[in-house]
């Protein structure tokens, strides 16, 4: 994360690859699946044996025996409708929740957040010296309209992607934070209403973050975890 | 501090019966089962049962008339390598192979015999020679390798010309395909089992990395490492690599298909121009050591696409990634290159969220084939006939019963895929679907922290 502080943010995730290096961010919805970004992954069906998702601390790397870190190995993963970019990941066991480690609200289906709340990224990516690269970074972001982000954004910007993101400082999600969180605070509960995806640059001035819309998806996340 | 085990060829989940049957013991552990078998002259392999840790001691190989291999979760076929190798380790003394023809083609005499060539080398004589049938063996320790009598009475003896391992299976690129025989290192050190975490503590394990053949003790390169190595059982030698020859000519890769515009799988036969990082950052040469030093240099690995400095993987990352130009940050993946769309041609249309869809398509986005809606093989189905009757759920037919809104979809016939969405799009003109309003939003036991307890430890 640029430009963002050291935080707490107990749904997200961080992705471990076989060699137990963390490459991507994600979030837990239940207390067996998270989701992430699909372009973190090299294909939708095959088993990802070796690779896990460690939470329960804030630290990048941890030492072996923190008693607070869960490591837990993905079983089996899903993708998302086509051009979702989104991939559901289940978990061998289920997370043990704590005050470390809880699950995120999802949003109703096509539910549109009101422009202008309060919302935040989580992620142990990048910081570009602007940050502890150690820890868990947050950054606090509005949500933007798609209609006054599409013009930052020349038009680009789908009703299937939310915006958020001051554009006076350059800020914003960097490498190995894709897949993260962007929950937005509504009714006294924090909602995961997108996910962080690979985009040219790290918060860079004037172009305010694109994420995937959950609330266009989270049917289909439901219907993945309640038939499997 | 090398395993009983190293001597044996493991085939997981793998019994052999025989025709004789040994009784079977209990042991402590595969290698009490492998000091028995290596103990005793006429042992060639065994069956592990790793649950009830039973041990039976075989006088046959998989290789032998009259075996047949059978799966069995709990059980481990071991067999001496000796074998198994189609290869001579040194002079091949212990080669027990059973190539039968000598390096010009002639048929070998059977040692048991003495026609047409009088000999000394009897099996009865010599039962540590493993003298068997007419294969090429190497009594004598004859530095030309395995040699037979031949039944041509023009011709007493005659080598085999069978090849030393590190000569028998040539090395590719880097040698991450490479699934030959050689077990010991450069220096002549004997190489540690995969499968074991001992004198050396390992990520390695043949379970986690299932496409690497990490076979036994053999020489592989699971990393992306210059060329196979291995972990050594010298505990002051964590490990070496292993000095097997290259392979002349072009080098390739196998089974890659390079792309430019995307990117498949991780991104191994990416060969496009992206040269900046995600995050915008210019990429390092792969020839250059500056500003990080390393050794994915193109003549280090010549066919993994190291030129100028594109965006590549050569060392089976995630995804095509460079050294950055910045000197804080040493490699970043190109995570911006799309993934390339697996997706197959779609063969329909629907309306709406194809509710009404009864058209024919019956395979997913993949192009996996879909279960019959009226199967319990292989998904147990929730949604069926009985629990909507009136959706038309037809045959193996791509409907939408429960009115996703995401289109038809149906059951698959791979067992590792439950369900999908079928391959067919929303034909020109269907419509979005609704917002909903915000004041609707009610949750309960989700989205709650406390902040004070992170603001404390940070305090602290």
């Amino acid at each position: 994360i640029v430009g963002g502080l050291p935080g707490n943010s107990p749904w997200t995730i961080s992705l471990r690859n076989r060699a137990g290096k963390h490459f991507c961010g994600g979030t837990l919805v239940s207390t067996s699946w998270i989701i992430s970004s699909k372009q973190c992954f090299s294909s939708c069906y095959v088993e990802r044996r070796g690779y896990e998702a460690w939470m329960g601390t804030i630290f990048k790397d941890p030492r072996p025996n923190d008693p607070n870190k869960q490591a837990i190995p993905i079983q089996r993963a899903v993708c998302g409708p086509s051009s979702s970019n989104l991939i559901m990941l289940q978990l061998e066991r289920p997370a043990s929740l704590n005050e470390r480690v809880a699950v995120i609200c999802l949003p109703p289906p096509q539910y549109i957040v009101p422009e202008g709340t309060g919302c935040e990224i989580a992620g142990w990516g990048e910081t570009q010296g602007t940050g502890d690269d150690e820890v868990l970074n947050i950054l606090q972001m509005p949500v933007m309209s798609n209609r006054q982000c599409n013009g930052y954004h020349r038009g680009l910007v789908q009703p299937t992607e939310i915006c958020a993101g001051a554009i006076s400082r350059a800020a914003g999600a960097c490498e190995k934070d894709y897949g993260g969180p962007l929950a937005c605070f509504t009714n006294e509960c924090w909602v995961l209403e997108g996910v962080i995806i690979p985009g040219r640059g790290c918060g860079r001035r004037n172009r305010p973050g694109i994420f995937i819309r959950v609330s266009m998806y989270v049917d289909w996340m439901n219907k993945v975890m309640k038939m499997n | 501090q090398r395993s009983p085990l190293n001597d044996y060829h493991r085939s997981r989940g793998v019994q052999l019966q025989t025709l004789h049957r040994s009784p079977e013991g209990h042991v402590s552990g595969a290698e009490e089962c492998a000091i028995r078998c290596t103990d005793d002259l006429r042992c060639r392999a065994f069956n592990y049962n790793l649950q009830a840790k039973d041990c039976q001691i075989l006088s046959s190989t998989s290789q032998m008339e009259g075996t047949e291999r059978h799966k069995h979760i709990h059980i481990d076929l071991y067999e001496k390598k000796a074998y198994v190798r189609e290869c001579i380790v040194n002079n091949g003394a212990t080669y027990r192979g059973t190539v039968s023809v000598t390096q010009s083609g002639k048929t070998c005499q059977e040692w048991i015999s003495n026609v047409p060539h009088e000999h000394r080398y009897l099996p009865i004589k010599f039962p540590e020679k493993g003298l068997d049938m007419n294969y090429c063996r190497n009594p004598d320790n004859d530095v030309n390798g395995p040699w037979c009598y031949t039944t041509d009475w023009t011709t007493r003896i005659e080598a085999c010309g069978i090849k030393r391992c590190e000569n028998d299976i040539c090395v590719l690129c880097n040698g991450e395909d490479y699934n030959g025989f050689v077990d010991r290192t450069e220096s002549g050190r004997e190489c540690q089992r995969w499968d074991l975490n001992s004198p050396h503590r390992h990520n390695y394990q043949p379970d986690k990395y299932r496409d690497m053949n990490l076979d036994d003790n053999y020489c592989r390169n699971p990393d992306g490492s210059p060329q196979p190595w291995c972990f050594t059982t010298d505990p002051n030698v964590e490990r070496e690599f292993c000095n097997i020859q290259r392979c002349e000519g072009k080098h390739k890769l196998k089974e890659v298909q390079t792309t430019t515009e995307c990117f498949k799988r991780h991104g191994i036969g990416y060969r496009g121009t992206v040269n900046k990082t995600t995050s915008g950052t210019p990429c390092q040469p792969w020839n250059s050591q500056v500003p990080h030093q390393h050794q994915l240099t193109p003549e280090n690995y010549p066919c993994k696409g190291l030129e100028e400095n594109y965006c590549r993987n050569p060392d089976g990352s995630e995804a095509p990634w460079c050294f950055t130009s910045d000197p804080d940050v040493r490699h970043a993946f190109c995570l911006q290159i799309d993934r390339c769309e697996d997706d197959i041609e779609p063969e329909d249309c629907y309306y709406g969220n194809g509710e009404m869809y009864r058209g024919s398509v019956k395979k997913t986005r993949k192009g996996i084939h879909c279960q019959k809606w009226n199967s319990n093989t292989p998904h147990i189905t929730q949604v069926n006939h009985k629990s909507h009757p009136k959706a038309n759920l037809v045959g193996n037919l791509c409907r939408n019963p429960d009115g996703d809104s995401h289109g038809p979809w149906c059951y698959t016939m791979h067992p590792k895929v439950q369900w999908d969405y079928c391959a067919i799009n929303t034909c020109k003109g269907a419509h979005e679907p609704p917002i909903v309003d915000p004041e609707e939003v009610v949750f309960d036991s989700c989205g709650k922290r406390d902040d004070r307890m992170f603001r404390n430890n940070m305090l602290r």
